[in-house]
């Protein structure tokens, strides 16, 4: 489902060079679930940006789904996006001005097939999932940030993705509610959903079912988890 | 040096009342590493925020080093602030136009004894202990999120508060690089300093000589900590 070769990301700030990402080449099968791990600045946000078509490599090659997403317009890669993704995003990401609800149900408004009164259920039943169903109204301000972290998670899943990208999903949360998270993520990966997280701690990658390391822009070491 | 009594913190929005803090009494005596823990949204940022002085209780008493913080007019806990805490924030915080080392150098503004030389100084050094001296000159959207957490405890610890106040210091931190930033908090309580920070990462918890655990607005368990 996911097939990068070689990719590079470089940033260049004046006469400092920075290599996100150095020549990665990752494959990742159908329902597969991944956790990706690795130091503080060792590439994996940039990895998950790509993967999320997101961001766009400097050099190298993304196939998703056998799509050469470098050959696709930008209005083609957001209906890739729309269709395919869930994306929760390190910093949450979510609209200040919007409760919580209405950002759960925004990867809803591209999709036609989905009415008002649908939208506003699944949205419903998102949040319920992630224990914030009595928060349905609270603005992200009001919110704490392990729960702002929830309703980001509630957001990606919403749209019954077939590819999961979460980016530190559990890094605001205590040990219990990221135990819920997880069984969240692996109920849908039972379904059939393929499933890639950044995690820095192994008791979380331990719910996954292969464990990818980067070091400094680079994959390291890439192992199956022996029983997940 | 921190003694709160029956503090309480109540938001209401229509007909949701959220009880943050239902009558929190917490002594924190000089010296002291405290780690505070406890699920998501059970009230560890909202006393944080309070006993850092940015935020007022509902109802309850305050008293840091024996001040009783709302007998203070905004600009005298502005002052209070300043001078004796250093807060490392949940979400960071960072001046998002302002590179990394001009943020490390925030809080030394306001202290007349530190000319410019010196505060550039202070704030490499503090950026050199997080490991972030290459990228001084980088703005908070050129830095992976631990990057960015790295220069938000860089800027709490410049000024040599005498009392650091930190909000999940090593949320977005790979093993490694938390164990670096304990050891950091670790030297500062050597010297004297009082440190209090939100985790909830047993691991991390067990650097420290005191947990607290939270548990829907009130401190439900107190005990010290077996071998820090
Ligand atoms: N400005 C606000 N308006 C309304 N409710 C708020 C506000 N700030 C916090 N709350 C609520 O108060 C409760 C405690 O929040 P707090 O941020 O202290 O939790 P926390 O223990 O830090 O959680 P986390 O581990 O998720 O960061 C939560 O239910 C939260 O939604
Ligand atoms: N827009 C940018 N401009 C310059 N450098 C950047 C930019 N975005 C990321 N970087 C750099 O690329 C490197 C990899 O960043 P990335 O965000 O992928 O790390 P990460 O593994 O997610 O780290 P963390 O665990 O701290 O979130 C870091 O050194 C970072 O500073
Ligand atoms: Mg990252
Ligand atoms: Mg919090």
């Amino acid at each position: 489902v996911i097939e990068t070769r070689d990719l590079t990301k470089t940033y260049t700030m004046g006469d400092i060079v920075v290599k996100a990402l150095r020549g990665t080449s990752l494959k990742i099968y159908e329902n597969e679930f991944v956790a990706i791990m690795g130091p503080s600045g060792s590439g994996k946000s940039t990895i998950m940006n790509i993967l999320g078509c997101l961001d766009v490599a400097t050099s190298g090659d993304y196939f998703l789904d056998g799509i050469d997403v470098k050959k696709n317009t930008a209005n083609q890669l957001a209906d890739l996006r729309n269709q395919k993704i869930g994306f929760v995003f390190q910093a949450y990401n979510l609209l200040p001005r919007t409760p919580a609800i209405e950002n759960v149900e925004l990867p809803m408004l591209y999709n036609p097939n989905i009415n008002a009164k649908e939208r506003r259920e699944r949205a419903l039943e998102a949040l319920r999932s992630v224990g914030l169903l009595e928060r349905a109204a609270s603005m992200p301000n009001q919110l704490s940030g392990g729960q702002q972290q929830r309703v980001a998670i509630a957001r990606a899943i919403v749209n019954d993705p077939v590819l999961i990208l979460a980016d530190e999903p559990t890094g605001n949360l205590d040990t219990r509610t990221s135990f819920e998270v997880m069984e969240i993520f692996q109920k849908m990966n039972a379904l059939g959903k393929t499933i890639a997280l950044v995690t820095h701690e192994p008791d979380i990658a331990e719910f996954t079912k292969r464990n990818v390391h980067f070091r400094d822009g680079s994959i390291f070491k890439d192992e199956m988890v022996a029983n997940p």
